[in-house]
């Protein structure tokens, strides 16, 4: 899976997530990507987040969304996502990772998975990453 | 305000030998996405334009990097959001298509619906005139490999995600 998130100058945000699913899957098992709330969503009152791992660990807890609750109480987008993996491991025993902007500028790459491969540009300088806590 | 992007390729265990192309091909997709913002475009514009950098790379999972299903074919799934409208787009199981990004965002601009799925989401991508693309326009050889050894020694879907499945 792939996604992206971001924040323009007039302050709007948006999200993107992609994917050719798991290996040798079922025909017809669609995953967390393409459903609004659980692989991306997106609304300039919160934030913009796109999510990969587990889909159907991420489906049963609308990862996105939840993130975005995370920060509509007031948690940096760094808090939310490491409060809603968290949670996501906590009750389904699933892992993933999730990348968020939020309308101010702030933004964060979080996963619990064993890496991640992520890449930021904020005012023109580079941020990228692949091991936990990089 | 100062425009930002991120991006990512996917969060699984990655193995070292495609660690450097994967940093490499986030890296290129933010710088490409980003050009956009610069460029004062919007934040849809530059999601967009990253996740198609990213279904042209190989390396992931999406676009020309899909995984095959038990059936050795690609059904591949995408959503695009702009939070300015809480407008959203998203095709599943959609087969053939080079840029599952730009058909969702099509579905956001250009039905009233928010999900189009397999056959569907293909009929709907032929009324836009979105053109299709061979299968193994989609596939890479390791993808191949990597399948064929799957379905030789591991029946049914790897679960153990955590340690060796990707999503």
């Amino acid at each position: 899976t792939v996604g992206a998130v971001a924040v323009d100058r007039a302050g709007n945000v948006a999200c993107a997530t992609s994917t050719g699913g798991i290996r040798n899957k079922m025909v017809g098992r669609v995953g967390d990507s393409p459903v609004i709330g659980c692989g991306g969503y997106a609304d300039n009152l919160s934030g913009a987040v796109s999510c990969t791992g587990h889909g159907e660990s991420i489906l049963k807890v609308t990862l996105a969304r939840l993130i975005l609750s995370h920060i509509e109480q007031g948690k940096s987008v760094a808090e939310a996502s490491q409060l809603a993996l968290q949670y996501m491991g906590d009750r389904v025993k699933g892992a993933g990772g999730a990348i968020v902007v939020s309308p101010s500028g702030q933004w964060s790459a979080t996963f619990t998975t064993e890496r991640m491969a992520w890449a930021a540009v904020e005012d023109g300088v580079l941020w990228y990453g692949l091991e936990p806590n990089e | 305000m100062s425009a930002v992007l991120v991006v990512h390729g996917g969060a699984w265990a990655i193995p070292n030998d495609l660690a450097q192309a994967s940093v490499e091909g986030v890296k290129a997709a933010a710088c490409g996405g980003f050009a956009v913002l610069k460029a004062g475009g919007s934040a849809l514009d530059a999601v967009e334009a990253a996740v198609m950098g990213l279904e042209d790379n190989g390396v992931f999972n999406a676009g020309h990097g899909a995984a095959l299903n038990t059936d050795g074919e690609v059904e591949l799934d995408s959503i695009i959001m702009d939070g300015r409208t809480l407008g959203c787009g998203a095709v599943s199981s959609v087969k053939n298509i080079a840029h599952p990004v730009s058909l969702a965002r099509a579905v956001m601009e250009k039905t009233s619906h928010v999900m189009l799925t397999d056959r569907g989401a293909n009929l709907f991508a032929e009324s836009i005139g979105v053109a299709t693309v061979p299968t193994e326009a989609l596939v890479t050889e390791l993808e191949r490999t990597e399948w064929k050894k799957n379905k030789t020694y591991m029946a049914g879907v790897v679960e153990d995600f955590n340690a060796q499945a990707h999503d």
